[in-house]
């Protein structure tokens, strides 16, 4: 039995929001410690992961581990007919072949459950190292949503340059050529517009901005994202879901052939 | 030309 009440259930419509278009299938494993996902896109380039803690529910109730297989196009499809406010409750039976959302208006004049078809997905779970990375760039989200939208117009890449004069988004195509340095701001009156980079040594990496514009889907979750760096190794592209959780992506850098 | 890696190349199974 499974029973997963999120009173902020908003939250659940950004994160589905922000995985439909990478990811089509994909297995939710609920466990004592919380709902989550891993997850590739279909070209086996991406991969996302999500962590919603079991504290950040108003209730949780798991009684064993459960796998639940969802097509997330039509999850998102059910979550957006929950309204932004709504109070969202996950349910499903250890042997049923499907999952209930109910959502709850606010004030409780309103109650709904819409009830969808589980699948059956076999995922390959993959082992992510912990990594230490050569940098780490925290800046806004809007802001690196923005970078990624307007460098698209121009080329396919994104190589991104962090140095000690700040961080650097350039690319190049037919028309011409781009380059986007924000410096570091602490931003103290306002930290979530400040931008902040940790850095060990240098590194530039080249990444396809179709997928980075993917992840940035994921915006409405977080006024901050934080993107981890090293080289020939893939970058974290990290949103935090409220007090709650996390939803990274991962996405290896092109190689100079 | 550059090349697009796949994450498995990274990332191995569990």
């Amino acid at each position: 039995m499974l029973e997963l009440r999120l009173v902020q259930g908003g939250l659940l419509k950004k994160v589905l929001e922000s995985l439909k278009d990478l990811v089509n299938d994909a297995n939710f494993d609920c466990s004592a410690s919380g709902f989550s996902l891993q997850a590739m896109d279909s070209s086996h380039v991406a991969l996302v992961a999500l962590l919603l803690r079991s504290e950040g529910f108003e209730h949780y109730r798991c009684d064993r581990n459960l796998s639940l297989g969802m097509n997330l196009n039509n999850m998102a499809k059910m979550l957006k007919c929950a309204a932004n406010d709504d109070i969202v409750t996950i349910k499903a039976d250890d042997a049923s072949d499907s999952v209930t959302f109910m959502f709850e208006s606010p004030n409780q004049d309103k109650i709904a459950d819409f009830e969808m078809k589980l699948m059956d997905i076999d995922s390959e779970h993959l082992g992510i190292p912990e990594a230490e990375f050569q940098a780490i760039v925290r800046m806004p989200s809007a802001e690196f949503a923005r970078i990624c939208k307007d460098l698209s117009t121009i080329g396919d890449t994104v190589v991104i340059s962090v140095t000690k004069e700040g961080v650097k988004f350039s690319t190049r195509g037919d028309i011409g050529t781009a380059n986007i340095v924000c410096r570091q701001n602490p931003s103290i009156d306002k930290p979530e517009e400040a931008t902040i980079i940790e850095m060990e040594e240098p590194v530039s990496l080249t990444f396809a901005l179709r997928y980075m514009n993917s992840f940035t889907k994921a915006t409405p979750l977080a006024n901050q994202v934080t993107i981890s760096l090293s080289a020939d190794l893939p970058v974290v592209v990290e949103y935090r879901v409220a007090e709650m959780g996390y939803i990274r992506f991962y996405l290896a850098p092109k190689i100079e052939e | 030309g550059s090349k697009q890696p796949m994450i498995t190349r990274f990332f191995g199974k569990v």
